[in-house]
């Protein structure tokens, strides 16, 4: 199966995650 | 004299007319005065300027001022319009309206190629796509072998460069992309629908 590295990288790194803005209040 | 009930009024200095700013996002005016007070929140986090600083983005994203990650860096940089780094209201207001729900997708996909274009060569290349693959093993403390990481990032390659000549420009990189929706999944944040329930505004 094709591994896709964008996908690894956007979907597995927390410093993508910008919903935190608001859960981290 | 000079009784002013001014504190609630007063306004940070990346401020914005919030009719200007609906009128260039997908944010109806509402919304943009109930994003002002998730700004106010996190540019009052560390330093108190109405400012976000740095310190105060990683805070808010990790709930820890000083952990460092090249894709929250990357975030920041773009979000720092002006490159004074800081993100004003404006910079905020106007960055986060890519990740609303109902922005258009090209927009979308534009920022996520700005973000992946590490030295901002107008390419993404195949040593900034590995630099990339790197710090996401560093931070989530995975372990793959070299010649695993080499295959994963030629492999990837060699699906977007399809114009075969070891750089991505935007072009390949949007049809990448169309063939690849979830590649932008991060770019939407549903949280966007409903700001004015999570930080209502005094109107």
């Amino acid at each position: 199966k094709f591994f896709n590295a964008f996908e690894f990288i956007s979907s597995m790194s927390s410093g993508f995650d910008l919903s935190s803005l608001f859960e981290n209040k | 004299m000079g009784c002013f009930h001014s504190k609630k009024a007063r306004k940070t200095p990346g401020y914005e007319d919030p009719t200007v700013l609906a009128a260039e996002t997908p944010f109806t005016v509402s919304e943009v005065e109930s994003l002002y007070e998730l700004f106010k929140k996190l540019s009052s986090s560390i330093f108190d300027d109405g400012l976000i600083h740095k310190e105060e983005f990683q805070l808010a994203l990790f709930r820890n001022r000083n952990w460092r990650n090249l894709f929250a860096d990357r975030l920041f940089y773009l979000f720092d319009v002006k490159r004074n780094g800081v993100i004003d209201f404006g910079e905020f207001v106007r960055s986060l309206g890519v990740f609303h729900p109902n922005a258009p997708v090209a927009d979308k996909i534009a920022f996520a190629f700005r973000l992946y274009d590490l030295r901002e060569t107008g390419y993404i290349e195949r040593e900034e796509l590995r630099e990339m693959v790197l710090a996401l093993l560093h931070e989530s403390d995975l372990i793959l072998a070299n010649d695993i990481i080499e295959t994963i990032v030629d492999e990837t390659f060699s699906q977007a460069n399809t114009k075969d000549n070891g750089k991505i420009d935007q072009e390949e990189w949007k049809e990448f992309v169309l063939k690849n929706p979830s590649l932008i999944k991060n770019m939407t944040l549903p949280h966007l629908m409903d700001i004015n329930l999570a930080f209502p505004s005094f109107v």
